[in-house]
């Protein structure tokens, strides 16, 4: 563990908690993709098989354990409790577009072909895109709430902060994975328009709306 | 192989 990965940690779970907190102050989900959520709680699914299998630590456990429970419940929320105000004619991107190809290249391009590696590189390739359908609805809808820009830059931030992770167990430990620093990298510079519009709007007090 | 090490990391 270094410092990187658990500010990257922390900040992956602010953005998650950060989210249900919106949802369930403003008894709202107006704005927020229903697509990206599910193809969140798909990630983590599939990444997280291993808590069936295999210990590393209460930290590593507890934390899947609360991604999972979190992505479940934002589900909830979007499709039941507060299906009302899902704005599902913003919500239009196709993911299919995004599963076929990533299961593909989940099975061309992996470390190992045994069904746990494939399914957690599926879920690293799921991951680098997973946010395409909010991205795409807030170019549709031409804004975003405030606290939804708040949800979105840390959970941009976390994956950043993961590629200097990768930088340090490299130098210090001798180890990188190739995968997961690419995926990382496309992750994160899918965020890099917004981080820009987050920066030099959200933080000067204005409101996130496009075009810029 | 490398990718064993990375499944400490979520």
């Amino acid at each position: 563990m270094n410092v990187f990965r658990l500010t990257g940690d922390l900040s992956h779970l602010a953005a998650i908690i950060i989210l249900l907190l919106k949802i369930w102050k403003t008894r709202s989900c107006a704005g927020i993709s229903g697509k990206s959520q599910i193809l969140f709680a798909v990630v983590f699914t599939s990444r997280y098989l291993d808590l069936l299998t295999s210990f590393i630590s209460l930290y590593n456990t507890s934390m899947k354990v609360i991604y999972i429970g979190c992505a479940y419940a934002t589900l909830y929320f979007v499709y039941m409790k507060f299906k009302a105000t899902y704005d599902g004619n913003h919500d239009t991107f196709r993911v299919e577009f995004l599963l076929v190809p990533v299961g593909g290249l989940s099975f061309l391009v992996n470390h190992d072909f045994s069904p746990l590696e494939i399914l957690w590189t599926f879920s690293i390739y799921l991951e680098s895109v997973a946010i395409l359908p909010q991205l795409f609805m807030i170019s549709k809808t031409g804004e975003a709430e405030t606290i939804t820009t708040h949800y979105l830059f840390f959970l941009g931030l976390y994956r950043a902060l993961y590629l200097f992770n990768w930088i340090w167990r490299f130098y210090f430990e001798g180890f990188f994975d190739m995968i997961a620093i690419v995926a990382g990298l496309v992750q994160t510079i899918l965020y890099c328009d917004f981080f820009y519009l987050y920066i030099t709007k959200v933080l000067k007090g204005k409101k996130l709306s496009l075009p810029a | 192989s490398q990718s064993r090490n990375i499944k400490d990391e979520l």
